[in-house]
């Protein structure tokens, strides 16, 4: 009935929605989360660097226009997969999904695992439009978390990060996207409970690389994944944000793991250092010739 | 003294960049360069002193079903730099090799997958209790299409570790068997506007 739905021995069950191709729903136990995954991009502001408050995007600033754009929300890249495929086997299932021209992922689900795997590629960056863009990802879920966040501070204990609030300044509304980035150097959480300690429904997004990231609506994890602009934003360094590789911006290409647990998962909400520390240490692996000649039979 | 200094070749890079414009990417791009050429040169100091280190620490034991004795190897081990595209240059081109893997957490590691592009689907995988089941899946066309990526591998092979106990190492032997079967290669389903009769 328009879903596509598949599980792993662990008890996760991650549904697709047919028609669109985005991720739907995550169950985890007893807890039936609905969660959509997209693509966006805000327009980087061009500025023309004459005063402070003009100031263009670039590589000391994130400044997304958010006057040339919708408000304070990002531009969804599509409301519906270009194609999709899912690939299914006895240690994982993949969707590898295309997004645009420019935007792919794969969404991994392994046999024994409790975390959710998302491969993103992203580039390079379309910026003939005279605009450059800062490509988000954001994790919907309909939790009521009350404008709480919570991002780590390196890998060590975790942040309490509310929305339009600062602890030791009046918040401006300025720039309301911008004053709400914070540093997520390893995660990235919400629960519906404001104490952890509570044990409530949360969702973790975990990253392999230190990202920017805010919760803009309740129930939101958005992580900065990419930035193409082409301004220099006149603190300092002289060039704009536009890396060229090939001839060509920037591809990237990165993961991150989805985490359901507390209250009724049964998965403690602790589970989220054990997979960062994992993520961090990563396993080595090496390679040598088992050619007949290197190798002695035992 | 030179196991130090070969260790001492990334640390010191490693020291470079901690300075602020290379930790938030506010440097210049030929500096960034310049960085990641000093990292890269680095890594690839330490990885004689981790060939080395893991010859050390091979268990004493075999590849009984491969008839493999892993601490007789003689052949240096090979890394894999460019696995964040898919690409491999050991596993492209060794049809017969011993994959090393190990756990540098002080505690075990369970249910881990490994991964490996590789340029053709059939492989049989061995770990020390003999032949394991493993999956082949494609690597997908836009990874494929990265400006610069000069790979043949189109496909990877994945395997299971059930347990690698902390700061341990364990050995598989990966042997390419072109009759293997491929069935899980096809998508089992799929969708999208571009399998649509409109977007057409």
């Amino acid at each position: 009935d328009g879903e596509y739905l598949f599980k792993n021995s662990k008890g996760v069950i991650v549904v697709l929605n047919k028609t669109t191709g985005f991720l739907k729903t995550v169950k985890q136990g007893s807890l039936e989360l609905p969660v959509n995954q997209n693509f966006y991009y805000y327009l980087g502001m061009a500025g023309n660097n004459s005063k402070f408050a003009w100031r263009a995007s670039g590589a000391y600033v994130l400044r997304p226009n958010t006057t040339k754009s919708a408000g304070d929300l990002p531009t969804p890249v599509t409301d519906r997969l270009l194609s999709y495929s899912i690939y299914e086997g006895v240690h994982v299932t993949e969707v590898h999904q295309v997004f645009t021209s420019w935007i792919s992922q794969v969404i991994r689900l392994y046999d024994k695992s409790d975390l959710v795997e998302f491969e993103w590629l992203v580039g390079p960056v379309p910026v003939e439009d005279g605009y450059g863009k800062e490509v988000v990802t954001k994790y919907t879920t309909p939790m009521k978390t009350k404008g709480v966040f919570f991002t780590d501070s390196n890998g060590r204990h975790l942040i309490r990060r509310e929305r339009n609030k600062r602890e030791t300044y009046p918040f401006s509304k300025f720039e309301k996207v911008a004053e709400n980035y914070y540093p997520v150097p390893s995660r990235m959480l919400i629960s519906e409970k404001d104490y952890l300690a509570l044990n409530g429904q949360t969702v973790v997004v975990l990253n392999d690389r230190s990202q920017g990231g805010t919760s803009m609506r309740d129930g939101e994890v958005e992580l900065l994944i990419h930035r193409r602009l082409i301004y220099d934003d006149a603190f300092g360094v002289g060039e704009p944000l536009n890396e060229k590789a090939f001839g060509k911006g920037l591809v990237v290409r990165g993961k991150h793991w989805l985490l359901v647990c507390g209250e009724g998962t049964g998965i403690p909400i602790s589970r989220n250092r054990e997979v960062a520390q994992n993520i961090f240490m990563e396993k080595v692996v090496a390679f040598a010739d088992a050619k007949v000649d290197n190798i002695s039979n035992s | 003294q030179s196991i130090i200094d070969e260790v001492w070749n990334l640390s010191e890079p490693v020291a470079i960049v901690q300075h602020h414009d290379a930790i938030t990417g506010t440097a210049r791009q030929h500096v960034t360069d310049d960085y990641s050429l000093r990292l890269g040169k680095g890594m690839e100091s330490c990885e004689d002193v981790i060939n080395k280190a893991f010859r050390k620490l091979q268990p004493a034991v075999s590849l009984v079903s491969s008839n493999v004795s892993v601490p007789n190897l003689t052949s240096p081990y090979r890394f894999c730099h460019l696995l964040n595209i898919s690409s491999c240059a050991p596993t492209e081109e060794m049809k017969d090799f011993i994959v090393t893997i190990y756990n540098p957490l002080a505690r075990d590691l369970h249910n881990e997958y490994v991964r490996m592009p590789v340029p053709t689907p059939g492989w049989d995988v061995y770990s020390q209790n003999g032949l394991i089941q493993t999956q082949i899946v494609p690597i997908p066309q836009s990874v494929q299409q990265i400006p610069g990526r000069s790979s043949t591998a189109f496909y990877e092979l994945i395997f299971a570790i059930d347990i690698l106990p902390g700061l341990t190492l364990t050995n598989f032997r990966i042997i390419q068997n072109l009759s293997s079967p491929t069935n899980q290669l096809n998508p089992v389903f799929t969708g999208g506007q571009a399998n649509t009769s409109a977007a057409s």
